[in-house]
């Protein structure tokens, strides 16, 4: 209150009057919460859903996340399997990004929208991993097939980014790393990652990697890209205390 | 820290939830379901300046030092209720490529107030 002189140069030791006095002052707390948590966040607005993630493919990708619950009041609750109980944990300045394919230009081709961030603090890979699942076809005779799948970025040469040798009795999920070039794809303005996937041996081995199904029929097993980021100062602080 | 009970004037700290389906953002935040936007209100008067909260800093304790013993200019200075002890918070949310991002985020809910 200006009648008392000082107090009014500290907003919070007024707001007991404000509370009793203005109307609708709840609807401005809820208002200056929502610009808060964006804020926080790094958005302009919230975003718009146009088309939510199938729930078979979202409760996949989370199973596959790097933490536990998130709780009521955001604390998260890891599963701690040499006790087998939960402990809270403090979260870390760290994101985790599960970005779902979608259709490329062709087939073979699966197209990645990683999440734009104005400020660019995307910066720090620590591990990024493509989820993709293979599936055995019930007509295969074979007890066990090997095939080798690789990743190509589309229009960057022949040279494969990712490979690996699978070993396969039936049908599962397998994950190739991508960090270095999921690092240089953040750097660009457009984060915007096309993958080729090639499976040598597949064919005659009965074995095919499911990619974006158009009619969402195996919605829970789309391929997805999995990353793990940390803001700059995070990241120096965290090698440190290694 | 202090709870506000509503009979108290002196610094506190007010609870305040956001249920996020109350506010329609349940569609795009998956986790947690709503936000403590708990905050700091109530008086300050010069005698407990830096004394409430568990967490003031070293910094404020020592600016009251001098206050106490009338040094100019910390004898002018108001003290203020601010928050004095803050945690983190994770939330699990669809951005506008409807990628799914896990963000941790410092400094996100009040958990106690004090006398700056």
């Amino acid at each position: 209150s200006p009648e008392e002189g000082p107090a009014s140069d500290c907003p919070s030791c007024s707001l007991p009057k404000l509370q009793a006095e203005v109307a609708g002052f709840d609807n401005q707390l809820v208002e200056a919460v929502k610009r808060h948590i964006l804020n926080m966040l790094h958005l302009k607005s919230r975003p718009n859903i146009t088309h939510p993630v199938p729930k078979a493919a979202l409760l996949n990708a989370l199973k596959k996340l790097h933490v536990g619950r998130v709780r009521e009041d955001g604390r998260v609750e890891i599963e701690d399997h040499s006790s087998s109980k939960s402990a809270l944990n403090e979260p870390e300045q760290a994101s985790e990004i599960i970005s779902f394919a979608e259709a490329g230009p062709a087939r073979d081709i699966v197209h990645f929208q990683i999440a734009k961030e104005e400020d660019g603090d995307l910066s720090l890979v620590d591990q990024a991993n493509i989820w993709l699942y293979l599936k055995v076809s019930n007509k295969s005779n074979r007890s066990r097939s090997e095939v080798t799948i690789r990743l190509y970025q589309e229009g960057d040469g022949s040279q494969a980014i990712s490979q690996k040798r699978v070993d396969i009795k039936r049908s599962g999920w397998h994950t190739l790393p991508v960090s270095r070039t999921v690092q240089a794809t953040l750097a660009t303005q457009e984060r915007s990652l096309l993958l080729k996937v090639s499976c040598e041996r597949c064919q005659e081995t009965g074995v095919s990697p499911v990619l974006v199904e158009p009619a969402e029929k195996d919605a829970s097993h789309q391929p997805f890209l999995m990353l793990l980021v940390r803001q700059s100062d995070a990241h120096t602080h965290r090698i440190r205390k290694r | 820290g202090l709870e506000c009970d509503g009979k108290v004037s002196i610094c506190c700290r007010k609870q305040f939830y956001v249920n996020f389906r109350d506010i329609g953002w349940s569609d795009w935040i998956i986790a947690p379901p709503g936000y403590y936007g708990n905050y700091c209100e109530g008086e300050c008067p010069s005698h407990i300046a830096g004394t409430s909260g568990s967490s003031l800093s070293f910094h404020s304790a020592v600016i009251n030092h001098y206050r106490i013993r009338g040094y100019s200019p910390f004898n002018n200075i108001k003290s203020c209720c601010v928050p004095t002890k803050l945690r983190a918070m994770s939330m699990l949310y669809y951005d506008d490529e409807h990628n799914i991002v896990k963000k941790d985020i410092q400094n996100m809910i009040v958990e106690e107030c004090g006398c700056s």
